[in-house]
């Protein structure tokens, strides 16, 4: 985070924008639904903070190295765990010896304490990442309280039970949170019904229904399409994108070309040494060189550089760097595909990054040269304009593979190499904090800013917050370009991608208009998903009875519209509430997506002190008879001052599809 | 013998404002499964009373199916894990 906000126009430094505007989202309570927390790193201490939010009834609960009146404060409002479930799962207790896990609010893993500081962790100045990254680490609402429920436990590598999740929502629903973050996401392979099975969706529905606005990630599951989990309307779900800031690792070789690979490496210069990559005699020449089966010894390898290649991610790069490493190799450059989440190699083993095509250029090097020769020199931060904010290679991708016709993910925030605290028993960590790469990353930064909305609009819904988002979200870098998509190849993002596009949290404070919901709008969505009448008037507790005809998905007032089926023409229907000036004229702008036509009915809203809500029609008509994959497009609200945009995403199917098109 | 796992029982919107009323009621139609009120507090894992309605508890896969066809219960869903991302 010592650069995420700035880059996302939250900076401390400017006097006037939504950071300050909202007092730092003082007196809103972020419940954090995770690992725990270490209470002692800096970024929860408490000075300067007033006393605790009047509507605050939760609790702080005394556990393992866990105590309550002095590990609680002003910042940590509140703290509990729930283990039951996944106690009762596994049959046998968790294993808790060496301390690799606590019976209490303190985080073991640190993933709880990474996300709870990056949504309203207080500002710590000069943090870095073993030298890099460095500047002053803080939350999305540095005053906002946190109240902590871990739920994941650290079992292979942080898992959590839906019963124990279902559990923390139900307790921070009566403790009065305004806000839940969820870095959370189900496992693979994903079931067919995850929204009934996940529990994340049914105890978000009634926090929402409170009141709550629900934020979770997408997962990890990128860059495939349908892969997008947390899938339920009323939830707030989030993808990860990088930001403006790159740590390039000059590679320099003995003919003097040097090439700019990406690695956290902070140790010394490795100066010019022997190149390798080690190939084999044989009709496959290539498979002693592939990183997670690399065949080397000490005596190809001793005092030596070593290149290989691999279509695998993170495990690859480790494996390979412990294996050159062993067999006494002095550095390991890894061509893969490009993806910009990064970890150190063990005890500062220099491991550089490279894509394919600059793996290729030193592979042809190293062939074309008798002693070939290459000198590693230290990663440098660098930020600002040259680098260019992407969606992550890891996160997940639309369309919804539950309900297509509802977008997801709504919306990207920075989740690539994000530095903040963690528990000094995370192996990645230095001196108390680390950088992270997920979609866990990028979840409590909209949870930071859901609560900085929270307190400027206390009377705002869920719904009007998540629209609020959504529909100012940017679509380019700061520097005009578009966003583009981390994949194979690379693209320009679209909203399966990032929903909206990259959060803009100073104009979502003022979005000028919002497409609100309540609880009665979610049933339409309840009834399409085939809930029966007796279940859907027990979930919301007032006697429901669906339509006869069944209601259309496509009318639910999300702030985007999605057709996977359009056959020649469809018609749809949205209602706006206008939270800006009183008397505002907006016009729509439609920018169709290719092969439709779209036009909007009543093309100018025009609200006064009376007229707060106006209702319009969306007509889109197939311009060729075929099956085609999505396109997109977006129609935009605009009086002069805001700019209210709704992505469109409209898939053909004039006959029923043979193959999933996406 | 058969296995027991943990299945959520959902039961929706809040029936009674009383917490213990709520989870009162829980154990009473956990037992009228199990057999017993006793039985009920052994197997019972949770009972969500606050934001909504439920309990967590562990059943065979015969005494889920009962419970699942009990006036009030919305859906019994299976315990699943999930991954910190």
């Amino acid at each position: 985070t010592t650069r995420s906000w700035d880059f996302l126009g939250l900076s401390a430094h400017s006097p006037v924008n939504t950071l300050h505007n909202s007092s730092m989202g003082d007196g809103v309570i972020i419940g954090v639904l995770d690992t725990g927390i270490w209470p002692e790193a800096k970024s929860f201490s408490d000075k300067g903070l007033g006393p605790i939010p009047s509507h605050w009834k939760g609790v702080c609960e005394s556990g393992k190295r866990f105590k309550a009146k002095s590990h609680c404060n002003r910042k940590i409002i509140g703290a509990r765990w729930f283990v039951e479930g996944l106690v009762a799962e596994y049959g046998q207790p968790l294993n808790i010896s060496g301390n690799r896990e606590f019976f209490s609010p303190r985080d073991a893993n640190g993933h709880g304490t990474h996300t709870a500081s990056t949504a309203a962790g207080t500002f710590v100045h000069n943090v870095s990442y073993r030298g890099l990254g460095h500047g002053t680490i803080r939350g999305g609402a540095p005053r906002a309280r946190l109240a902590i429920y871990k739920v994941c436990w650290n079992v292979l590598g942080g898992q959590c039970s839906s019963a124990d999740i279902l559990k923390a929502f139900d307790e921070a629903i009566h403790d009065g949170v305004d806000v839940l973050s969820l870095s959370i996401g189900s496992s693979i392979p994903l079931f067919s019904d995850i929204d009934e099975r996940n529990g994340i969706a049914t105890g978000s529905f009634h926090a929402v229904a409170k009141g709550i606005t629900v934020v979770c990630g997408a997962a990890n599951d990128g860059p495939f399409a349908q892969t997008v989990q947390n899938s339920a309307p009323w939830i707030l779900t989030v993808a990860a994108s990088s930001m403006d800031r790159a740590f390039p690792t000059p590679i320099t070789l003995g003919n003097n070309k040097t090439f700019l690979g990406q690695a956290i490496y902070t140790g010394k210069e490795i100066g010019f040494s022997s190149l390798i990559y080690p190939e084999t005699k044989g009709l496959n020449p290539n498979s002693a060189g592939v990183c997670q089966s690399l065949s080397v010894d000490n005596s190809m390898v001793a005092g030596k550089v070593v290149l290989c290649f691999t279509t695998m991610n993170l495990g690859a790069v480790r494996s390979a760097a412990e294996v050159v490493k062993e067999a006494g190799g002095v550095g390991l450059i890894v061509a893969k595909n490009p993806s910009e989440a990064l970890y150190p190699c063990t005890d500062g083993f220099p491991c550089v990054e490279v894509d394919y095509e600059i793996g290729t250029r030193i592979l042809f090097y190293i062939r074309s040269t008798r002693s070939p020769v290459v000198k590693l020199s230290p990663s440098k931060t660098i930020v600002g304009e040259p680098v260019l904010a992407k969606v992550a290679h890891f996160s997940s991708r639309g369309p919804n593979s539950i309900a297509p016709a509802i977008l997801k993910p709504d919306i990207a925030a920075p989740g690539v190499n994000i530095l903040a605290a963690t528990s000094p028993l995370d192996r990645f960590q230095d001196g108390g904090y680390a950088m992270h790469s997920g979609t866990s990353m990028a979840t409590p930064h909209v949870s930071g800013i859901a609560a900085l909305l929270k307190a400027m609009h206390p009377d705002w819904s869920p719904a009007a917050i998540k629209s609020a988002i959504v529909t100012t979200a940017w679509r380019n870098n700061p520097s005009g370009f578009p966003v583009f998509a981390e994949g194979s190849p690379q693209k320009l993002a679209d909203p399966f991608d990032y929903g909206g596009g990259i959060t803009n949290p100073n104009d979502a404070a003022q979005p000028g208009l919002v497409y609100d919901m309540a609880t009665d709008d979610y049933v339409n969505y309840l009834c399409a998903m085939d809930y029966n009448n007796t279940a859907i008037s027990r979930l919301t507790g007032n006697p429901t009875v669906c339509p006869t005809e069944g209601p259309s998905i496509l009318n639910i007032n999300l702030p985007s519209i999605t057709i996977p089926n359009l056959r020649n023409s469809t018609t749809l229907t949205r209602t706006v509430t206008n939270v800006g000036a009183s008397n505002s004229i907006y016009r729509a702008v439609i920018e169709p997506p290719f092969g439709t036509s779209v036009s909007v009915e009543p093309n100018v809203l025009v609200f006064d002190r009376k007229t707060k809500k106006l209702t319009f029609s969306v007509t889109v008509n197939a311009a060729h008879q075929v099956n085609t994959g999505y396109f997109f497009g977006s129609i935009t609200w605009t009086d002069g001052v805001h700019t209210v945009r709704t992505p469109l995403s409209v898939r053909t199917e004039i006959s029923q599809p043979y193959i999933d098109e996406n | 013998e058969a296995t027991s796992n943990v299945h959520i029982v959902y039961l929706g919107e809040r029936q009674h404002d009383d917490p213990m009323l709520t989870t009162n009621s829980h154990h009473d139609m956990l037992a009228s499964v199990v057999g017993s009120k006793e039985i009920a507090s052994e197997l019972m894992v949770y009972s969500y009373k606050h934001g909504f309605s439920g309990f967590a508890a562990k059943f065979t896969e015969s005494q889920a199916q009962k419970v699942a066809e009990l006036p009030g219960v919305v859906r019994v869903i299976p315990n699943s894990l999930h991954r910190i991302q």
